[in-house]
């Protein structure tokens, strides 16, 4: 059977609330290490994998690998009942038909509890090749939200050019054109303002910017992002938790014909 | 004039 406890039930939260609106139905595979889901957005454009560590539990107990196959719109109906600070465990028996999820205040002796009827789902899993990227940029998780809605209301793809000079952000549209341009900056009292460019080789690719302002809806998972870029390879948006849990985007790039 | 590539053509099946 399957036991998680999470501390805060504000982390399962904004995980799902960060992906709802790009998958609707995935499996909630857990095991021994963990919860991880990998599901890709209907077009096959972009890709969620996220992991949350049987270490971002406590206690987490899994006996045998169970596949909970979830509809997100349902379960955000579920997790709305619950408070961002209360306790929250998930429960499911090892051939389960449902989702036993408790809510606990920490400040008194509510207990709530739900049950949801979980689904059977035939996933298509891909299998993601270890990349060495060529550009790895860390950014504050609201900066990059803001150049992506910014840049969104002028086209509807953003160029991303990574060079010794800095990384460049520059769209083109019908009422004209814009540019966002940063540079490696540290900032010793609020870490996690920080911009980091770490470079091996130039890279220029082309992004849909609709789904990068879909995976900005993460922002608040994590202060800071990281974006992965090889030229001609998708682009890996990946937000840190706590624990080496992690929710990552991949988005698979435009290219010229 | 930029095509958008799927997922299918950089990742394969396990």
């Amino acid at each position: 059977m399957l036991e998680a406890k999470l501390d805060q039930a504000s982390i399962l939260k904004k995980v799902v609330d960060a992906i709802k609106d790009l998958v609707q139905d995935c499996n909630f595979d857990c095991n021994d290490s963990g919860i991880a889901l990998q599901a890709m957005d209907n077009s096959h454009v972009a890709l969620v994998s996220m992991a949350l560590k049987a270490e971002s539990f406590q206690p987490y107990r899994c006996d045998r690998n169970i596949a909970l196959g979830l509809n997100l719109t349902s379960l955000t109906k579920v997790l709305r009942a619950a408070q961002n600070e209360d306790m929250l465990t998930l429960r499911a028996e090892d051939a389960p038909d449902s989702l036993n999820l408790v809510f606990e205040s920490k400040a008194d002796d509510r207990i709530s509890e739900y049950d949801l009827k979980l689904m059977d789902i035939d996933q298509e899993h891909l299998g993601i090749p270890e990349t060495e990227y060529a550009a790895t940029i860390t950014l504050p998780s609201s900066e990059f939200r803001r150049i992506c809605t910014d840049l969104m209301a002028l086209s509807e793809s953003v160029t991303i050019d990574a060079s010794k000079d800095g990384v460049k952000f520059s769209c083109t549209g019908d009422i004209g054109n814009g540019a966002v341009t940063l540079r490696s900056h540290t900032n010793v009292d609020k870490p996690e303002l920080n911009v980091d460019i770490e470079l091996s080789e130039p890279v220029s690719l082309t992004f849909s910017l609709k789904y990068l302002v879909n995976f900005c809806k993460a922002s608040a998972l994590s202060h800071q992002v990281k974006i992965c870029l090889s030229n001609e390879v998708p682009l890996l948006v990946e937000y840190a938790l706590e624990n080496q849990s992690h929710l990552r985007f991949y988005l698979a790039p435009k290219i010229g014909d | 004039p930029t095509k958008q590539q799927t997922l299918g053509k950089f990742f394969g099946a396990p």
